[in-house]
């Protein structure tokens, strides 16, 4: 892994009391490849290394610690430093509050919908699941069957229309004092502007007060393409990175946080209810470094 | 008129970056640029292309789409959560339809909420036929009665959706094996399992791949969502490396976006 590539790079040099741009440079190729090939976006890899360059060349070495080891800390704690150093949780505000889940097409929304409701009615809360998938077969079909094994209230999906799905369930959610109401959307691709136009008109009328951007940690250099637009589009509050349980380094965590500011709140860890996790960034880091 | 100068790092750099980005990963970017340096811009270029229409060029290690006398012929659709096998399933039972075949389909997802449903939802709209179990069944008794049922009535294709899977997942890989018994019981000699890989997977897609090899062998790929920004790529490293065909492309969610993988389009693709 990167941690015993850079501490051999180093072992080999010898000791001189600072680390030399040479030496730095050496650790620098293996930490730009380690990062690429971690799905890091290679603009994102670019900067963070020149970052690292600055901040470990003239960087003193005592005879106490070994060169690597320090160039591997500055590393490990830049990428923390990044990934966002503490856990904000979800705004909700609003009478009922609303969330918005959106994403491409499979990567893990419907899944997410219901888990972010189970997680909230642990914390006393009394969500409902709003299905706003109007075009998926069996869409609302999926997330009515996870509401009814875990008993949370649910409302089905208007076949004509995605909004009016939505507004639909925030009526209900006022009759019947449901809070937050989660709205579960179609998948769609960021380049498609007619859909972009149907989130826009959602979030225009129901004001959602947390928009989160559900991303599968397996995506490569496209995720910087995806949360860029979906971000512009629609100011995103949080993300949700999915999957994680795989073995996919998760360099998307990086370029999406790194690119748009948006922080990431959960990580999907399986297909169970309880898999939602709040979101580490010392682990997210060692994973990525791998 | 031709250049004899050497192509510039700038030049170099420019095409690393193209590479780097449609998630072909630093080694084989490393060594595909390496290949070319000493050539001049347009050799360059054009050397990189042959270089990457050649690593896609591989044989199918059977067609399984050539008509042949043993029925049903089986294709088994498997792959990661959320990546498109259901939505391929329906679309190569359309495409094989539409080319006068007899097909049905196995909903063979009995684990995920509406698996089935999903399913039953384009067979009922393009009236394929569909044999299903039970939602929370055993999907090597799916497979074992839609084979049956595909055998008497004379079907010519037999396609089975599954579950998604993380291949990281033992006892779900493991499933795998119990259908292969099943297929192979039934004394099934045209089984071609297709593993369906999202256009926007990064380097992961190589471990997909190797690791569900590995349960079953792979005969060819199906890369969804290449209508979206991704590039689909990272299926350069892995044909490189396992030299298992792509055979298909998804292109939209309807069930027409479907297409023959076309090497020199996708390189093309590359570089628009
Ligand atoms: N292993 C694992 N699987 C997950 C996770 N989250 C979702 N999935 C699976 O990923 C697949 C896709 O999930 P969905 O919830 O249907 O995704 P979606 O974004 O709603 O899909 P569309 O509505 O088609 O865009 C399903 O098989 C889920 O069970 C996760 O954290 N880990
Ligand atoms: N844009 C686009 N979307 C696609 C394509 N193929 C599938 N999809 C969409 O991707 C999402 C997931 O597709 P599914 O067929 O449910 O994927 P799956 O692999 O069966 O998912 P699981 O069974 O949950 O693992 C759906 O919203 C599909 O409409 C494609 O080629 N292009
Ligand atoms: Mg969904
Ligand atoms: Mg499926």
């Amino acid at each position: 892994n990167l941690t015993s590539r850079i501490t051999t790079v180093f072992t080999s040099l010898k000791r001189k009391g600072y680390l030399s741009e040479k030496d730095v440079d050496n650790a620098i190729r293996d930490i730009r490849r380690a990062l690429l090939q971690a799905d890091v976006n290679f603009q994102v890899v670019k900067e963070f290394c020149q970052n690292i360059k600055q901040q470990a060349v003239g960087e003193r070495v005592y005879k106490s610690l070994r060169p690597g080891d320090v160039v591997v800390k500055i590393v490990h704690d830049q990428l923390v430093e990044l990934l966002g150093q503490e856990y904000s949780p979800l705004k909700l505000s609003g009478m009922p509050p609303v969330i918005m889940l959106v994403g491409l097409q499979g990567s893990g929304k419907t899944t997410t919908a219901a888990k972010l409701a189970n997680s909230l009615t642990k914390q006393n809360y009394k969500p409902l699941l709003s299905a706003c998938d109007n075009r998926r077969p069996a869409a609302s079909e999926q997330l009515e069957i996870l509401a009814q094994k875990n008993q949370i209230d649910f409302n089905p999906v208007d076949p004509l229309s995605a909004l009016k799905s939505a507004e639909k369930a925030v009526e209900i959610a006022r009759k019947k004092y449901l809070n937050p109401v989660i709205l579960d959307t179609a998948g769609r691709l960021h380049i498609e502007h007619q859909l972009m136009e149907e989130l826009k008109d959602i979030k225009s009328k129901l004001n959602p007060s947390d928009i989160l951007l559900v991303v599968d940690a397996m995506t490569g250099q496209d995720a910087v393409n995806l949360a860029e637009s979906f971000n512009k589009e629609l100011g995103l509050t949080g993300i949700i990175l999915t999957k994680l349980d795989g073995d996919t380094r998760g360099g998307a965590a990086l370029s999406i946080r790194q690119v748009t500011g948006v922080p990431i709140k959960y990580v999907g860890t399986g297909e169970k209810i309880d898999d939602l996790m709040q979101f580490y960034p010392k682990r997210m880091a060692s994973r990525i470094l791998g | 008129s031709r250049s004899t100068d050497k192509i510039s790092q700038e030049q170099l750099e420019e095409l690393e970056e193209i590479l780097l980005l449609a998630d072909l990963g630093p080694d084989l970017t490393d060594y595909l640029i390496s290949e070319i340096k000493n050539e001049n811009p347009q050799d360059g270029l054009t050397k990189l292309q042959q270089q990457l229409t050649d690593i896609l060029k591989v044989d199918a290690a059977e067609d399984v789409l050539i008509p042949t006398s043993d029925k049903p012929k089986v294709i088994l659709i498997a792959g990661v959560n959320g990546t498109g096998k259901t939505t391929s399933a329906a679309k190569i039972a359309y495409l094989l339809t539409e080319q006068d075949n007899k097909v049905m389909l196995a909903a063979a997802d009995t684990f995920r909420a509406a698996g089935i449903e999903q399913l039953e939802n384009w067979a009922k709209k393009y009236d394929f036929d569909l044999i299903k179990g039970q939602y929370g069944g055993d999907a090597a008794a799916v497979v074992h009665d839609s084979y049956d049922a595909a055998h008497s009535r004379n079907v010519d294709y037999l396609i089975i959706d599954t579950a998604g899977r993380l291949h990281t997942k033992k006892n779900l890989m493991n499933e795998f094996n119990k259908i292969q018994k099943v297929l192979n019981n039934k004394n099934c000699h045209r089984c071609h399992n297709l593993l369906v890989l999202d256009a926007t997977v990064g380097l992961n897609g190589l471990q997909q791949v190797q690791i569900f090899n590995q349960y079953i062998p792979v005969h060819g790929l199906i890369v969804t969502k290449l209508d979206g920004t991704a590039k689909g790529g990272c299926v350069f490293p892995v044909v490189h490396q396992m030299r298992i065909p792509v055979q298909f492309i998804g292109v939209g969610e309807g069930i027409e976006d479907f297409q023959f993988f076309d090497p020199e389009k996708f390189v093309r693709g590359l570089f628009n």
